[in-house]
């Protein structure tokens, strides 16, 4: 459905957009880089099904979201180190980390290696962003490129809020992942500040600001 | 199958 459809694309779009930045700036300055870790294990984990994965879409998304991941990650550990400022950078992931852990080990849908990973992954990509923007609140303000960045990545799982509500009515089983659904509203809800200052500033032409 | 559901999103 469109939903999903403009989910998947702004996912998408919200890479190429960090990419962007960084090569046209030749800086990876604001952008977190425990948060880009996160996120690629948040791919590894989620996509261990990726040989067995029969839908063309899906198969070429996972392969172009590991990819892109890899090649920030490069980018940010080597090529454009010097501009990647760890004393900002200080969220303590491994709170992350043990809360997808504990909720994935406690409540996945079956007890098997797919499924405890798929959940770990889920609920993990719905804090990713946390080491983000705190780094963001560290700086106060960030650069129209990295907010659009974030915007894009935000705004990618509030789509699927809508592509979910619209699977429950149309298709026939009437299925709930509450998995999914309840990381997606948490995920939504953490960026729902961000929004707030994205909107009222940034789409009226105006500097990335705390107040 | 809840798996098969799981597994059609990204």
């Amino acid at each position: 459905n469109i939903f999903r459809v403009l989910g998947d694309f702004s996912h998408l779009a919200s890479i190429f957009i960090l990419l962007h930045k960084i090569q046209q700036l030749k800086s990876c300055s604001g952008i977190s880089f425990k948060s880009q870790v996160l996120y690629m294990l948040v791919y590894i984990t989620r996509y261990l099904d990726l040989p067995w994965t029969s839908s063309p879409y899906n198969f070429i998304f996972k392969v172009l979201f590991i990819s892109s991941e890899l090649y920030i990650i490069y980018l940010m550990a080597r090529a454009y180190k010097p501009t990647n400022d760890p004393n900002l950078d200080t969220f303590h992931v491994e709170f992350l980390l043990g809360f997808a852990g504990l909720l994935a080990l406690l409540f996945p849908y079956k007890y098997t290696i797919l499924e405890v990973f798929w959940a770990f992954s889920i609920w993990l990509e719905s804090v990713a962003i946390l080491p983000q923007l705190f780094m963001l609140q560290r700086t106060g303000e960030a650069e129209a490129m990295t907010a659009h960045y974030i915007a894009a990545l935000g705004m990618y799982r509030a789509l699927y809020i809508p592509n979910w509500i619209y699977r429950y009515f149309s298709e026939p089983t009437h299925k709930v992942d509450t998995i999914a659904v309840t990381a997606g509203i948490l995920q939504t809800i953490l960026y729902s500040d961000f929004f707030w200052i994205y909107y009222t500033k940034v789409m009226r032409g105006e500097k990335f600001k705390l107040p | 199958d809840k798996r098969l559901e799981i597994k059609d999103e990204l």
